[in-house]
C-alpha cells in the first residue's frame, strides 16, 4: 500500500514537472512529501489554513502529505498564495494533468477551468488536455471560444421558462453566442 | 472505456427527458448562464453516488428533484442514468455495456440500479470503483473548484494520489 | 443609529429590486431583514455555512441580519445555493450596485467580476457599471473584451522577469490581446 | 471627489517606480495571467490601511515589498501613494489634493504619510472614513469574491449595509 503510494507519487511528479513547464514554457515545479505530522503541536498554523480548505481530519495525522514548490520562468520561487488567479489555474491544471495520466480514469468533466485563463494560456491548456484526450474522455464546460475550437463535438444547453434543453451544435453556431 | 450516453429525467432544471451521447475525445458543453450546464455535472456526480447535497448545491435531498417553474409543475422524481462502454471488458459483465441509475422521491425514497436491475449503493460503488471512476476524485471538477487542490493541506492532497494509485 | 440602519436598508433595497430585473430581464428579488438571534440555540445550522463564510462572530448575535430572496424569470424562488456561477454573480452585482448607489464612494475597484458571466449579461452589467460611473470612478480589472468596450481608458500591464510595467493603451491593441 | 494617482514602488511586482494617472469614468486594466493587476488592487488596499496579510495573498507583511527575481534582486522597502482629489473640498484639507502613503520595510518598520507628513494609522483611517474610502467595504472587490456577500451569513451581511450608511 504505502509502496504503491511511493511509486504514484514519483511517477506523477517526474510528469507535473514536464507538464509545468509545458504550461508555462519554461519555470520549473515539484512535489514534495512532507513528513508526517503529529497531534496538536502542530495545529497552530491552521489557522492560515486558506478559506474553502477542509478543516483538519483524523486521517490527516500520521501520514506524510504532498507539497507543491513553482518558480514561474523569470520569477524567484514564491508561496503558492501569492500566485495570480491565472497562475494558479495553470498550476493546478498541470497537477491534473498528471494525474489523469498516470492512471487514465475513463472519462473526466471540468467545468469552466478555463474561467480565470488568459487567451495564451487557454491554448497551452487545451493543447495538453487534447494529446491527454487520447486516453481520457473528456466533457468541458466552456464559455471560452478557443476551449470550443478544440472540442470533437459540442453541446448546446437552453433553457426555455425553467427548463434545460439540449441540443447538438455546430462549432461556428457555438462561437456565435460565446464569449 | 468510455462513458457512451448520460440521460437525465426530472433531474435540476432537465425537467424533460433528455439523452446525450457521447464519443470518445473532447466535448465541449456550452449555453448562457443558468441553462444547466453544471446541473449536468451535478447529474453525473449524483449517478456516482453522491451523498453530499453541500457538493450538489442543496440543502435537502429533494432539492435534485425538478422544483417546477413559471410554466409548468413540479415532479415527484429525478433520475439520471449512466452508460458505460465495456466492449474492453473492463467491468465483470458479459455485457458491451453497462448501465448505472439512481432515482430519487419526494418521498424521501432512493434507487440504485445496474443494467436495470435493483441494487445497494454499495454495489455502484463497487462497480465503479473496478471502472475507475469515482464522484469524489477528479473524475468531475467543479466549477470555481481548479485550484482547490492548492488549497488543501498536505496531507489532504495526497488523497489524490491515493485515488490515482 | 438604528434608524439609519433601516432608512438606508430601505434605499438599498428599493434599488436591489429593480437593478435586478434590469440585470435578468424580469423576475423579482428583494431582501429581508431577519429577527435578532439569540446566542447558542440557533447555531446548529452552522454546519450548512458555505465554504468561504466568515467563522460566527460574537457581533453577529442580537443584530438583525439581512436575507436575499430572488426568482430569476420563467423559475420559481429558489435557494442562493442552487443558482448558477453567473446568475450568483449577476444576484451579487445587483447587490453591489444598490450600495453603491445609495451612498456612492470616491471610486471603486472591481477584480475581475464578470469572469463567471456570459456575453449577453457582460453587456447588461457593463450598461448598469457604465451609469453609475457618473457618480464612482470605477477600476475594472478584465479579460473580457466586451468590458473593455465599456472602459473611458485602458492601461495595460505586462510583466518582464519579475518587474510588472504599465503602460496606456488604446481599445483595438487591448481587444486584440484579449478573450 | 475621485482617485487622481496611484504610485507603486517595490510593492510586490512593481520594482520600477510606476505611476497610474486615473480620470472619472471606468478605466480598464487588462493583461495576461500574472502580469500585476491583481498587485494593484492589493496595492490600493495597502495603502488605505489594509492589515490582514491574507486579504492580501501574504503571509508575513515583508510579502508585499518586491522579492527580486532572476534578473533582478530584493528590495528593502515597499511604498504606494494615493492622491485623491480634494477640489470640492470634501475632505478637511484646504489643498485640492490630498495625498496618503504608506512604506514599509524589512526590519518590520512602517510608515504612514498624508501629504508628505508622517502621521499614525489611525489618522488615515480617520481622513478615508471622511472620504467614504476603507479598505473593507466595497471600495476593493477581490478576485473570485464577487458572490462572497451571497455566502455571508445575514448578521454580517448587514455590515455591508453599515457601511454604505
Ligand atoms: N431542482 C431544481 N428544479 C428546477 N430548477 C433547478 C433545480 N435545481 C437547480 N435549478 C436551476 O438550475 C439553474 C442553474 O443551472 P446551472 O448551474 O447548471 O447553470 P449553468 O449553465 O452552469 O450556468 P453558469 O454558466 O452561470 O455556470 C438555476 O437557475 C436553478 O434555479
Ligand atoms: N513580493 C513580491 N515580489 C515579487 N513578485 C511578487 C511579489 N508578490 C507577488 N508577486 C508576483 O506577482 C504575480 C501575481 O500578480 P497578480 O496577482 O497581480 O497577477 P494578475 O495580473 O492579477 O493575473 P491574473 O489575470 O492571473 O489574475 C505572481 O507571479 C507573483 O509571483
Ligand atoms: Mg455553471
Ligand atoms: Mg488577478
Amino acid at each position: 500500500m504505502r509502496r504503491q503510494f511511493e511509486e504514484t507519487f514519483h511517477a506523477v511528479n517526474e510528469r507535473f514537472q514536464r507538464h509545468f513547464t509545458t504550461l508555462f514554457s519554461g519555470g520549473a515545479a515539484r512535489l514534495e512529501l512532507t513528513a508526517p505530522r503529529r497531534a496538536s503541536g502542530d495545529d497552530a498554523d491552521d489557522e492560515d489554513q486558506e478559506p474553502g480548505a477542509r478543516p483538519p481530519t483524523a486521517k490527516g495525522m500520521g501520514v506524510s502529505g504532498v507539497e507543491v514548490f513553482v518558480q514561474i520562468p523569470g520569477k524567484r520561487a514564491q508561496d503558492l498564495a501569492l500566485l495570480s488567479g491565472g497562475e494558479r489555474a495553470m498550476v493546478s491544471a498541470a497537477l491534473l494533468f498528471s494525474l489523469l495520466e498516470t492512471n487514465p480514469p475513463p472519462f473526466c468533466l471540468l467545468d469552466e477551468v478555463d474561467a480565470a485563463l488568459d487567451e495564451a494560456n487557454v491554448t497551452r491548456f487545451c493543447e495538453i488536455l487534447k494529446q491527454l484526450a487520447e486516453k481520457t474522455q473528456f466533457m468541458v464546460i466552456t464559455h471560452n471560444r478557443v476551449t470550443m475550437t478544440y472540442a470533437d463535438a459540442i453541446y448546446g444547453v437552453s433553457m426555455e421558462g425553467a427548463v434545460s434543453r439540449m441540443l447538438s451544435m455546430k462549432l461556428a453556431e457555438a462561437v456565435a453566442i460565446a464569449r | 472505456m468510455h462513458l457512451k450516453r448520460l440521460e437525465l429525467h426530472g433531474f435540476k432544471s432537465f425537467a424533460a427527458r433528455t439523452v446525450l451521447e457521447f464519443s470518445p475525445g473532447v466535448t465541449a458543453i456550452v449555453g448562457p448562464n443558468g441553462s444547466g450546464k453544471s446541473n449536468i455535472a451535478d447529474g453525473i456526480r449524483w449517478v456516482l453516488g453522491e451523498q453530499s447535497m453541500r457538493q450538489l448545491r442543496g440543502k435537502k435531498s429533494d432539492d435534485v428533484i425538478f422544483a417546477g417553474g413559471q410554466a409548468r409543475s413540479t415532479m415527484q422524481m429525478a433520475e439520471v442514468g449512466l452508460v458505460l462502454d465495456n466492449s474492453a471488458a473492463w467491468l465483470p459483465s458479459e455485457f458491451a455495456e453497462v448501465a448505472v441509475a439512481r432515482r430519487s422521491f419526494r418521498n424521501g425514497e432512493s434507487e440504485y440500479l445496474i443494467s436495470g436491475q435493483r441494487v445497494r449503493l454499495r454495489d455502484v460503488t463497487l462497480l465503479l470503483a473496478q471502472a475507475r471512476v469515482g464522484h469524489d476524485s477528479y473524475t468531475v471538477i467543479g466549477q470555481g473548484l481548479i485550484d482547490q487542490a492548492l488549497s488543501l493541506r498536505a496531507e489532504e492532497r495526497r488523497g489524490l494520489f491515493e485515488d490515482a494509485a
